[in-house]
């Protein structure tokens, strides 16, 4: 039996949104640490890992480890139906083919259940070494979003470059080119407005800025983001979930032939 | 031209 309820379901509500067009299908593993998930994208460039402790939730009951198999596009459209302060549970028995989504409202005057189909995903779960970075940004998402929006539409490959003058944003295309630095700035009253470098080594990488497009959809969730580079290493842009998780995206680089 | 690798060149399944 699993039953997880959490007060905050704008924030389930979110993540769905952010990695529903990335990932079609993923099995959501359940278990005594937490609510997660690791998916790639089809082409295998990118991979979601997401995790939400279970201390997170209010009401946190899972018997046994269970995997729970879901098109993302079908529960992003029943976690659409729940309001945006409604409280979210998901209850499913186990050996189960279908999860349940209840969705309450704040003074409890509305309640809806969506049932789910469950399906068999044949899932592929890669080994994520714990590395250390060559080089840690912190910025704003917001910041992070709009820069590989506006390069993608100069560009379809993102240069980020980091060295002790800060770290820049290149890309080049057939009507030119462009290049976007940002200074560190910890100076700021609201530390949501920060950027700090953390940098051991100058590393430079290239990436598609479609992934990176499609990242930036969990601009929502965090007001800063992470971007964790090294030089033989897919990419980590880390989106804090408020106290509970993160919502990571591994983006492999693209390499000099 | 630079080449989209795959992640699995960096991480091995599991």
């Amino acid at each position: 039996m699993l039953e997880l309820r959490l007060v905050q379901g704008s924030l389930l509500k979110k993540v769905m949104e952010s990695i529903k067009d990335l990932v079609n299908d993923a099995n959501f593993d359940c278990s005594a640490t937490g609510f997660s998930l690791q998916a790639m994208d089809s082409s295998h460039v990118a991979l979601v890992s997401l995790l939400l402790r279970s201390e997170g939730f209010e009401h946190y009951r899972c018997d046994r480890n269970l995997s729970m198999g879901m098109n993302l596009g079908n529960m992003a459209k029943m976690l659409k139906c729940a309001g945006n302060d409604d409280i979210v549970t998901v209850k499913a028995d186990d050996g189960g083919d279908c999860v349940t989504f209840m969705f309450e409202s704040p003074n409890q005057d509305k309640i809806a259940d969506f049932e789910m189909k469950l399906m068999d995903i044949d899932s592929e779960h890669l080994g994520i070494p714990e590395a250390e970075y060559e080089a840690i940004v912190r910025m704003p998402s917001a910041e992070f979003a709009r820069i590989c929006k506006d390069l993608s539409t100069i560009g379809d490959t993102v240069v980020i470059s980091v060295t002790k003058e800060g770290v820049k944003f290149s890309t080049r295309g057939d009507i030119g080119t462009a290049n976007i630095v940002l200074r560190q700035n910890t100076s700021v009253d609201k530390p949501e407005e920060a950027t700090i470098i953390e940098m051991e080594t100058p590393v430079s990488l290239t990436f598609a800025l479609r992934y990176m497009n499609s990242f930036t959809k969990a601009t929502p969730l965090a007001s800063q983001v992470t971007v964790s580079l090294s030089s033989e290493l897919p990419v980590v842009v880390e989106y804090k979930i408020a106290e509970m998780g993160y919502l990571r995206f591994y983006l492999a680089p693209k390499i000099e032939e | 031209k630079a080449m989209q690798v795959a992640l699995i060149v960096f991480f091995a399944h599991i």
